[in-house]
């Protein structure tokens, strides 16, 4: 009990979703043409771990805790802490390398934890993704929530950071895309 | 209006972490 959400706030981020999907739609056009930083580097769409260091950073990846002598700012290096899914970046992917991403993250959530920017990554991604989902997606987003919902079962305190996170990414692939057998019954 | 807020919303390059870190918030909220 408090761990799951209810029936009402998860109606309420489907409809949100929903509408964050139409915005992205409707702009998509308009974010594919803006220019990108010098330092914005996209990796090809088979280079998974070029992937995975771009969205999630190095940090992350490699399991590096900034250091002290960093005269970067972590909060400002992209490069360490990974690379916002920013539309200017996102609108420019096509479907098969959204596709694509999406399988790496959810390769590399398997084996990790949840952190801020995979959330974020993986809900840019899907506010992406176009349906009818082919049947390897529909697989993919099914595989997500599980992982979610073993990494929620471990939690110990309601107040957890990833909570509310893993929530999101359960009732985005059970109520959204349809998967109901994985929604949260209250 | 409209307008104006379709265009700060072509505008915000941020728009899809600003909706999703506004979601989990919801949770929180909740």
């Amino acid at each position: 009990q408090g761990f799951s959400p209810s029936l009402r706030w998860q109606q309420q981020q489907v409809s949100n979703f929903s509408e964050v999907r139409q915005s992205v739609a409707k702009h998509r056009q308009h974010w594919r043409a803006q220019f990108l930083d010098d330092n914005v580097v996209m990796p090809k769409p088979d280079d998974e771990d070029g992937w995975k260091r771009f969205c999630l950073g190095e940090n992350v990846n490699l399991d590096i805790s900034p250091s002290e002598g960093d005269t970067v700012s972590p909060g400002l290096d992209y490069v360490k802490m990974g690379f916002p899914p920013f539309l200017s970046i996102i609108s420019k992917l096509s479907q098969s390398t959204i596709s694509a991403v999406l399988e790496y993250l959810i390769s590399w959530f398997e084996e990790r934890d949840f952190v801020p920017q995979l959330g974020r990554w993986l809900y840019a991604l899907l506010a992406c993704l176009e349906k009818p989902l082919l049947p390897e997606a529909h697989s993919l987003i099914r595989q997500l929530a599980r992982r979610c919902s073993a990494v929620r079962a471990d939690l110990e305190d309601k107040d957890d950071e990833r909570l509310s996170a893993l929530n999101l990414m359960i009732c985005i692939v059970a109520r959204y895309f349809e998967q109901n057998d994985l929604a949260d019954k209250e | 209006g409209a307008g104006q807020s379709e265009d700060s919303d072509i505008w915000d390059d941020t728009a899809l972490i600003k909706a999703y870190d506004k979601a989990v918030v919801s949770f929180k909220n909740a």
